[in-house]
Parts: structure tokens; C-alpha cells; sequence
């Protein structure tokens, strides 16, 4: 099955 | 101090409604720029993005950058208050704890303030980094939200193809399988109704249908939207809200693993 991918994980915190 | 007067009242409305499904409380950003806004799902799966440019105001007033933390429902309480006409003007003192919204009827007969407390929101601004897309697909609004809709009876999740043949959209559930294909339409009467692909190479992707069909509450903002799809990165589901800015979803994919 395939896995939710986090929004964290491809923008970073300013 | 901050006053902000919106002649077009409802878009106000509309914009609550666009995204009080998946952002419950969030920061309004109020700067030289405009009227803004980042927020995460409490999940961390999708973030929206909106800019309300200050040209796009009749009147725009900020002092100096102020962020106020809001209850989406709670606001949007407030602002079903007002008529579909009014001009709603948004008003805040400086170091105060609460924001008014006024509403005054077209012809100036009905005049109502509404103040709504404020709320310390902890939130984190995310930096998204511009990108270049491997296809952008610009479809009627109405016609996404269909297609969404119509998916999500069938299965949870989309796969979103883009190819030199069209955009495809397939889902599988326990009942079954469906596929829908757009080809690009360039020959319509109106420009809106038009599905122009723009695509660099073939890309394909999985995304939940639960978040965007959250997205296609913002089908009453604009005629049109645009997906940008790239391996490796979120989706974003653009709105544009005519002369003020926009409204911007990001996914993440769903990922092999």
C-alpha cells in the first residue's frame, strides 16, 4: 500500500 | 491599526468557505502586500496558501504587519451574518485582542459590527520553494470538482496521469475501477472552458481524494483551476480570486513504499 507523505517533508519551517 | 474594506463582501464569505474544512484555526497575515494566509491540515498532509492582494481593496490600511489568530468557524459564523451585497470592512486597534467585522448594506440603510475575539495560534510558516512542474493542467473548475466528487464514490485514492494523450484520473475501490480522461480542449466558446495541458515530460501521482475534494470548496472563487504536477512534490491546486490574488492547495502524494 502506499504511504501519505508528510507536507513537512518537502517544505521546510521559516 | 488595520482597516481593510472589501466592496465585494461575498468573496470573503466564499473564501471561508474554501477553507474551513481542513484549517480549523490559523493566522491572518496583514502587511503592506495584502491579506494572507499559510495553514496546515492538523494532519500535516496539506497546506493552504491565500493572498488577498491590498489593490484589490477599496480601502487597505495597515500600520504595521499584524497577524491574527482566528477560529475559521467561528468566523465564518460572523460573516454569514452578512448580506450577499454588503461591503464588509475587517478592523483592528493595535495590542487589542479582537477584530471587528463591519457590514454595510449596498445602499447604506444597514450598518452592523460584529467583534470576534482573537486567539494566540502557535503556527509554523513554511518556506515553498518556487518550482518548475513537469505538467500544468488548466480545467473548468466545475469539471474538477465533478470529476472529485464522482471518484471519491468509488475509491479513497486518485492517480493522476499526465500524458501527450490528456490528463487521466483512475481510482479503484471495492466495487470496481473508473477512469476518467480530459484531452486538451482549446476549441470552446468561452476561454474558461477550456483544458489546456502543458506538460514537459509524463508524470503520474496518487493523491487522497478526501483532501481534494476539501480543495474543490473553492469552486465558487473562479471559473477555472490549475493542478501543477512534478514527482517529488505536493500537487498545488490553484484558484485564482480575480483582481485580489489567490488560493492555493498543496498535497502531499501518496508514496510506494
Amino acid at each position: 500500500d502506499a504511504k501519505q507523505g508528510n507536507i513537512l517533508s518537502f517544505f521546510k519551517k521559516i | 491599526m488595520l482597516e481593510l474594506r472589501l466592496v465585494q463582501g461575498s468573496l470573503l464569505k466564499k473564501v471561508l468557505d474554501a477553507m474551513r474544512e481542513l484549517v480549523n484555526d490559523a493566522n491572518f497575515d496583514c502587511s503592506a502586500t495584502g491579506f494572507s494566509l499559510q495553514a496546515m491540515d492538523s494532519s500535516h498532509v496539506a497546506l493552504v496558501a491565500l493572498l488577498l492582494r491590498s489593490e484589490g481593496f477599496e480601502h487597505y490600511r495597515c500600520d504595521r504587519n499584524l497577524s491574527m489568530g482566528m477560529n475559521l468557524n467561528n468566523m465564518s459564523k460572523m460573516l454569514r451574518c452578512a448580506g450577499n451585497d454588503d461591503i464588509i470592512t475587517i478592523k483592528a486597534d493595535d495590542g487589542t485582542d479582537s477584530v471587528t467585522f463591519m457590514f454595510e448594506s449596498p445602499n447604506q440603510d444597514k450598518i452592523a459590527d460584529f467583534e470576534m475575539k482573537l486567539m494566540d495560534i502557535d503556527s509554523e510558516h513554511l518556506g515553498i520553494p518556487d518550482a518548475e512542474y513537469q505538467a500544468i493542467v488548466r480545467m473548468p473548475s466545475s469539471e474538477f470538482a465533478r470529476i472529485c466528487k464522482d471518484l471519491s464514490s468509488i475509491g479513497d485514492t486518485v492517480v493522476i496521469s499526465v500524458t501527450k494523450e490528456g490528463v487521466k484520473f483512475s481510482t479503484a475501490g471495492d466495487i470496481g475501477t473508473a477512469n476518467i480522461v480530459c484531452r486538451q480542449n482549446k476549441t470552446v466558446d468561452k476561454p474558461e472552458e477550456a483544458t489546456i495541458i502543458e506538460m514537459q515530460e509524463p508524470v503520474s501521482l496518487t493523491f487522497a481524494l478526501r483532501y481534494l475534494n476539501s480543495f474543490t470548496k473553492a469552486t465558487p472563487l473562479s471559473d477555472t483551476v490549475t493542478i501543477s504536477l512534478s514527482s517529488e512534490l505536493p500537487v498545488v491546486v490553484e484558484y485564482k480570486i480575480a483582481e485580489m490574488g489567490y488560493i492555493r492547495y498543496y498535497l502531499a502524494p501518496k508514496i510506494e513504499e
